[in-house]
C-alpha cells in the first residue's frame, strides 16, 4: 500500500525542499521505495538531487498537460530506493493553464494513480503558495507534512494553511489528515526558536513530531553538491535529525 | 519625484519582507516619505509593522477589486514618515480573478498613479512566485531589489527572475531595472555564504549592493514585536545593516 504524502507551507523558505529531499532519502535506505515529486517550478528538489532543471526532459508539466506517460517521466536516481517525477521552469505556466481544466484539482491524483502500488511512499515537495499547484498536491494526499521554521512570520502563517486544509478536506479529500508539524531550523541558543516552539507544542499536541530539525550548514551545503545530506555527511547533526525523523514516521506504521 | 522599487524574488524566505519592513523604516527616520504596499497574502509586512492582518479594513485586494478608494486604505505607522497599504489573506483570490480582467498587469500601476507625487519612495512586498501580483509590482516600479539568500538554492532561481524581468521589459514596462541584489542572511563563518557572495559579486559586478545583511536573530525577533528592526534595537548588526542599505540608496540621488 503506498502512503502519499504532501509536504506544504505557503511561507517561504521553511524546509520543505529540504524535508522531502532528506525524508525521501532516509526512507530510501530504510529499504522503502520512495517517489519524490517535485511540484515547484523553481526544480529545487530536483537540483537537490543533482539534476540539471534546464535539461529538457518529460517532467510533471508535460504530465499535468497530458503529453507525456508517467512511467517514461520518472527518473531512478543514484541514491537507494528514491526515484524522483522532476520539474522544471515551464511548470509555472500550469498554474494558470489549469484553471480552466475539467476537473483541474485532481490532475495529479489521475497522474499517479498508476504507480501507487510500485512505492511505499510518495513525497510531494510544494512552491510556497495555496495556488493550483498545492491544491492538487493536497487532492491527492493521505497526509500532510508542515514544515516550521522557528520564526514569528512561519507562525503567523499557519491559521491561512489549515484553513485551507478543512476546505480541502470538505471538498476534494475527505481523508487528508495532517501528518504532523515539523519544527525546523531551530537554534537552541535563541528565546526566539524557544518561544516558537514552546507555542507549536501548545497549539498542535500529539501533532508535532517530536524531531526538531536543528539549523546546520551541511544542510545547506548538500544540494550544492546534489545530494542528500546522508550521502553527503552522515555524521551530522542535519543528517541525524532527518534519520530521527525518518525512524519516526516508520514507527507510525 | 517619486521612486517605486519592487522588491521581489519567487525563492522563498530569502529577506523580501525583512528587506521592505526595515529599508522603509531606514528611508523613513532619514526623512524622505515612504510608502510600503504589502502585496504578499500572506500580509507579513503589514503585521511586521504590529497590524492585524485578520482585521476588515480596506487593504490592496478590496482596492485591486475596485471596491475602494486607494486614499482610504492607507495607514499612516507610527514610525517616522512611513505608511502602509496593508494585505490581508483575500489577496490570494486576486492570483485567480486578476486572470481575465482587462489590462490585468496594469491594475496595481493605476491604484499607485494618484499617489505618486505624495512619497518619495514607494516600496512594494512581493509574494515567493513569479505570479500575477508579482508581475502587477514589476510592471509599475521603476528598479527592483533582489534580496538573495547566501544559499545555493536562492542563487540557482536567479536565472529564473532574470528571464522574467526581461519579458517584463520587453512587454510591460521598458524603464524597468535593477536597483540592485542583496545579499541577506550572510553568516561569514561559513564557506557556503562566501561561495555563493564571490559567485553573485562575479556575475552582477556593481549590480550588487555594497552592502551586506548579516544574519541576526535581532531581525526575527522585531516582527513579533510589530516593529522595523531599528526601533527595536538599534545597536544591533541588522539595524546596521539596513541602515547602511539605506544611506547606500540614498547617496544615489
Ligand atoms: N535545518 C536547516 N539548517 C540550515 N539550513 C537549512 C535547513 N533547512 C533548510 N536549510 C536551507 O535553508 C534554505 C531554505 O530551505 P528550503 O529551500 O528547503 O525551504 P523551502 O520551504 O523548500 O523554500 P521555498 O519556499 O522557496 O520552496 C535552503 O537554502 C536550505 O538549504
Ligand atoms: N538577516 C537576517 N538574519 C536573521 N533572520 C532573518 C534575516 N532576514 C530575515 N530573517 C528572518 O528569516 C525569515 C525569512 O525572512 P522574510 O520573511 O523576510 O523572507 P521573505 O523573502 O519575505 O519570505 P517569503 O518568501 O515567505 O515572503 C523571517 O522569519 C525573518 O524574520
Ligand atoms: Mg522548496
Ligand atoms: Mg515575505
Amino acid at each position: 500500500l503506498t502512503r502519499t504524502i504532501a509536504v506544504a507551507n505557503q511561507k517561504g523558505g521553511v524546509g520543505k525542499t529540504t524535508t522531502c529531499v532528506n525524508l525521501g532519502a532516509g526512507l530510501g535506505r530504510a529499504g522503502y521505495r520512495v517517489l519524490l515529486v517535485d511540484l515547484d517550478p523553481q526544480a529545487n528538489a530536483t537540483s537537490g538531487l543533482g539534476y540539471n532543471k534546464r535539461e529538457t526532459r518529460p517532467g510533471v508539466y508535460s504530465l499535468l498537460r497530458g503529453e507525456e506517460r508517467v512511467e517514461r517521466a520518472v527518473i531512478k536516481t543514484p541514491f537507494f530506493n528514491l526515484h524522483l517525477l522532476p520539474s522544471n521552469p515551464d511548470l509555472t505556466a500550469s498554474e494558470i493553464e489549469l484553471l480552466d481544466q475539467e476537473e483541474r484539482e485532481y490532475r495529479l491524483r489521475k497522474i499517479l494513480s498508476p504507480l501507487r502500488g510500485d512505492y511505499a511512499y510518495i513525497l510531494i515537495d510544494c512552491p510556497p503558495s495555496l495556488n493550483i499547484l498545492t491544491i492538487n498536491a493536497l487532492a491527492c494526499s493521505d497526509s500532510l507534512i508542515i514544515p516550521l521554521q522557528c520564526e514569528y512570520y512561519a507562525l503567523e502563517g499557519l491559521s491561512q494553511l489549515l484553513e485551507v486544509l478543512d476546505l480541502v478536506k470538505e471538498r476534494l479529500n475527505a481523508g487528508l489528515e495532517i501528518e504532523g508539524v515539523l519544527l525546523t531550523m531551530s537554534d537552541s541558543r535563541t528565546n526566539l526558536s524557544l518561544q516558537v516552539i514552546e507555542e507549536v507544542k501548545n497549539h498542535f499536541q500529539d501533532k508535532v513530531f517530536k524531531t526538531i530539525i536543528p539549523r546546520n550548514i551541511r544542510l545547506g551545503e548538500a544540494p550544492s553538491f546534489g545530494k542528500p545530506v546522508i550521502y553527503y555527511e552522515e555524521k551530522s547533526t542535519g543528517a541525524a535529525g532527518y534519520l530521527n525523523l525518518t525512524d519516526e514516521i516508520l514507527a507510525r506504521g
